[in-house]
């Protein structure tokens, strides 16, 4: 993070909204902007108190191209989408959002709720931060408006002006940016797509190809908006779709699109009511069948008859020997399937029905 | 899916990269040469400045993983040098 000094010289802040825009309802506006506060509040000890007319600390605006006596002018759709003021008199502390952007209470357009949040941290003081998982770094990405969207470091950031808050946080903070080379790093779900292999670890997605030594992170919402985090087993299938699952809900991908009619139940794959979770999944490239991990048994799916094989589950032990009676993730590269639990990994030969090599997790980074 | 963006005419690239490094890097537009700077360093020192901040390889050239970066939709706030 990064911030100026000395912030606001107080504590109880206050705000007026000076415009709206015409893409969203007032009232929806008036609750975007003051959930945006609330983050902001809930782990410092700023206040923030709404008035409708005079000066306000904080001025908040829509505006397009050139606006008012703004120093700054906007660049029209996308780009820039909106600015802020640090602290002070006049301009100073105002925010001012891009009218020729299409703001919305969900995925679509622009949340007006993130980018609110993400202006009144600058309005406070804060300048943007490196953390690519930060609510402060620069660029947008879609959060889930159920999760807490500030992370450690904009938590950090804004204590480092104003001290903690003194009223305990009623939810966390999202978990930190996960270090790609971090030698005990684990995954909660890996699958192939097309050439290249992904790897899942809370909101984040790590992107290789195999045969290139790029790793690239990001967070999952940047392609699939509508997707909790947390996924627990994803398979690319022989459609070119990929499906992600969680709890007993899953979804089938398209490109950036879900499917109409998901999240299912995965009740509806044939798994009984007592499967509640999946902890992964590998589709066999070789047979057309789907193997699915659930504590110390996996099931059998026929991709081409979309049904369970009969005569499972069975246990991981008798037909995966070597590789545990628990599994995080799994994919199939060049034929091998390739296991994970925890910081290890376990190459597997599915012809000869025995582990090649055991490794760290993390080897596909080029750690 | 996700693929990086075509590779545009130079020209175009080399604007954006201009307008973006002007907006957030707080590169000085040359007052001789508006459209098109002779030395390149200052833009090379802030492309580099981009990159360090945004994680990417630190390069000094406008490569495709730069320009996706910098066509990405953000805060109009710079990065560097507030």
């Amino acid at each position: 993070y990064g911030f100026i000094l000395p912030g606001w010289k107080k504590t109880k802040l206050t705000y007026r909204i000076v415009n709206y825009t015409p893409d969203m309802t007032q009232t929806d506006v008036d609750k975007a902007i003051q959930k945006a506060f609330k983050v902001w509040s809930t782990v410092s000890p700023l206040t923030f108190t709404r008035i409708y007319k005079g000066i306000a600390d904080i001025m908040i605006a829509f505006g397009t191209g050139a606006h008012g006596h703004c120093p700054r002018y906007f660049d029209g759709p996308l780009g820039v989408l909106g600015h802020a003021f640090p602290p002070g008199n006049g301009i100073g502390g105002d925010v001012h959002f891009d009218e020729d952007e299409h703001w919305t209470e969900g995925s679509a357009g622009f949340n007006l709720f993130l980018v609110a949040a993400h202006e009144f941290g600058h309005a406070l003081g804060l300048s943007h931060s490196t953390d690519r998982g930060a609510l402060m770094f620069p660029n947008y990405a879609y959060i889930n408006p159920t999760e807490f969207p500030l992370s450690p470091d904009d938590i950090s950031g804004i204590q480092a002006i104003y001290g903690p808050s003194p009223n305990t946080p009623d939810k966390p903070a999202r978990p930190a940016s996960p270090k790609t080379c971090d030698p005990m790093v684990s995954f909660d779900a890996i699958t192939t797509l097309r050439r290249e292999v992904m790897f899942f670890k809370d909101r984040h997605i790590w992107r290789v190809y195999p045969d290139n030594s790029e790793v690239e992170l990001e967070l999952i919402s940047t392609f699939w908006p509508f997707l909790p985090s947390g996924i627990q087993a994803a398979y690319e299938n022989i459609k070119d779709q990929i499906l992600f699952f969680k709890g007993n809900n899953f979804w089938v991908i398209s490109g950036y699109q879900v499917l109409p009619g998901y999240p299912k139940n995965i009740n509806t794959l044939g798994f009984p009511r007592s499967v509640k979770k999946i902890d992964a999944a590998v589709s066999n490239k070789n047979t057309g069948t789907t193997d699915f991990f659930v504590g110390d048994k996996y099931w059998r799916y026929e991709e081409s008859s979309q049904s369970m094989e009969k005569g499972y589950p069975r246990q991981i032990t008798d037909d995966f020997p070597g590789i545990g009676k628990k599994v995080d993730a799994v994919f199939q590269h060049k034929g091998f399937f390739y296991f994970f639990r925890g910081s290890k990994q376990w190459e597997f030969d599915p012809n000869a029905k025995r582990v090649i090599r055991v490794m760290k997790s993390n080897i596909w980074f080029n750690c | 899916f996700p693929v990086l963006p075509e590779k545009n005419n130079e020209g175009e690239n080399m604007q954006l990269v201009q307008e973006y490094l002007e907006k957030f890097y707080e590169l000085q537009p040359d007052p001789e040469h508006l459209a098109w700077r002779r030395s390149t360093s200052p833009m090379v020192e802030k492309i580099q400045k981009m990159q360090e901040f945004f994680g990417l390889e630190v390069t000094g050239k406008p490569d495709p993983e730069t320009l996706e970066v910098m066509q990405k939709p953000r805060c109009g706030v710079p990065d560097v040098g507030q």
